[in-house]
This record gives structure tokens, sequence and C-alpha cells, in this order.
């Protein structure tokens, strides 16, 4: 039952690829993902919610280099399969790595609240056990890494 | 540049809330979290995607024993910041664990593939730079994680 929340990070220059009505049936996924790998394109995170209209969105992140090599297959692949592609540029991802953080919800309202206060958006979320991430504007990136070293006690570095 | 992938795991009895055309602007993630945690319902992941409406969809696990609990909760937030909430019940969360995946999209379209050809549909997914999680139905989980296994040459245990 006990957290620690052990370190802050900020990774910059991402961009964010969302794909939106995705059909949602076995198959699709490994598709799109076949696709994006065979080209080499190198992705970050990956985070996939089911819409009320039994569709998927499916958001990920690439470094702002890769952008606009993800276009192309992405492009190509959202015809293919006959959903949506959008483009994010200039995206931050700032994150609270920490052990056992799931046994306490008190982790992401902390981190939540925190980013709140220095009026920073949230665009994304994505956890892990050990770890939570959201990605903002990239302009809020070092307000953030700084309003979250604060709220958890983290430390000057 | 190296992955390796060092285990599968599965977590079944999963229920998930998720809030639809939720407003995206700072405090809400915060305000949503903050009411869950006083309410001592314990989240397991959290996923937010943006739809393109301008509002945010956002995805949260509980175990099924805290469903009804956080119905009440949610459905008070719900209609407080006037957004929908929706509840699903009977689902798993099938991991893969490794080092390193970021580096590697090969790991994801893998796992999204063994998943394929199972017929298993990956309702939500979450990742790390260490674990890829893909929430399915609860009958699929024992499925998912053998496939998974043979996949990635996990070894029987
Ligand atoms: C949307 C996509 O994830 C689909 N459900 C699949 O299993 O591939
Ligand atoms: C939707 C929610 O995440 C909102 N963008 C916030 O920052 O709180």
């Amino acid at each position: 039952e006990r957290i620690v929340v052990s370190g802050a990070a900020l990774k910059s220059k991402l961009a964010r690829v969302t794909l939106r009505n995705v059909p949602n049936h076995p198959g699709i996924a490994a598709r799109i993902f076949h696709t994006i790998a065979r080209h080499d394109v190198v992705v970050d995170d990956i985070i996939q919610t089911l819409g009320d209209g039994g569709k998927a969105t499916i958001a990920f992140t690439v470094d702002l280099g890769e952008l606009s090599d993800a276009k192309k297959v992405v492009d190509e692949i959202a015809a293919g399969i006959k959903c949506q592609a959008a483009y994010e540029e200039k995206l931050a991802k700032v994150s609270v790595v920490g052990i056992g953080m799931q046994m306490h919800t008190g982790v992401a309202e902390k981190m939540f609240k925190a980013l709140a206060d220095a009026k920073v958006n949230i665009q994304n979320i994505t956890t892990s056990e050990i770890r939570i991430s959201c990605l903002i504007a990239q302009a809020d990136g070092h307000t953030a890494l700084r309003c979250v070293h604060d709220a958890f006690g983290l430390g000057k570095k």
C-alpha cells in the first residue's frame, strides 16, 4: 500500500497521430502498427479508447522528426481502413514515476491538480503501475515539470 | 536498441468506466480523480484521448468489486461536469512487459497480431516504455495470455 513517487520526467518535441472512427474488430490494431513498423516509424506511447458508436480512437506519439514519415504512412492506412487521421505537433510528455502507484488514486489526482493549478491542459493520459504520463503542449513543458516536482517534493535538479 | 520482452501478465475481474464528451480545459481531470479518490475507489489504469469536437474521452479501470461504488461517484461527477458515463464489466487486462520496448514498434504489432490471430478484440490500449497493456473481454483472458506467451516465446509456467 505504500507508494513512493521517485521522480518526474519531461519528454519534448513530440507529435501525436490520432485515428478516429477506427473499426473495432480483431486485426485492425495489428494492421495499423504492422504497417507503421514496416516503414520504420518509431512509436512512443499508444492509447486507445472506445467511442459510444462502437468505433475506436487510437492515438500515438512519435518524435517530431518522424511526423512527416508517419503522415505518409498513416494517411494511407486511414484511407484503407476508412477512418480519420489527425496530426498535432509541438507536444511534450510529463511523467511521474513511482512504485506501487496503482494502489493509490491519490497520485493521479495530485499530478492532475498540480497541472491544473498551473493552468496546463492535459490532452492525453496513459498510465502503468509505475508511471503516469500526461501529454501537454510543448510550451507548457517546463512549467509542468516544475509543478509536478514541487507537488511531490522531488527537489531541484 | 535491444528490446527484451521478459514476461506477460493477465489481470482479470476488471470493470471499465468511460467518460465521454468531457470538457477539455484545465482542472477537469483533477476534479474527477479527486472526487473518486475521496470516495476511496481505487483506480487501475487511466486513459485519455481527445475527440475531434474538442472534448475528451477518459476511460479508467477498477476491480469489478469496486464498480458499484464507482458508479455512484461517477454518475454524480458526470452530471456535475455535463459529460456522459458508461460502464462495462467482465474485462481483463493482458500485458507484455519488457525493457526498452519503445525503441521497437515491433513489439506492439507482434502483441496485437497475436491477439488478432486468436480473434481477441482489443478494447483499450495503454503503454509505457516497459509495458503494453490491452483491455479485452474477460472471457478471452486465458486465450490472450497463452497467445502472447507463444508469440514471444515466453515458455510455459
Ligand atoms: C480498434 C482495434 O484495436 C481493434 N479492436 C483490434 O482489436 O484490432
Ligand atoms: C479532459 C481533462 O484532462 C482536461 N483537459 C484537464 O486538463 O483536466
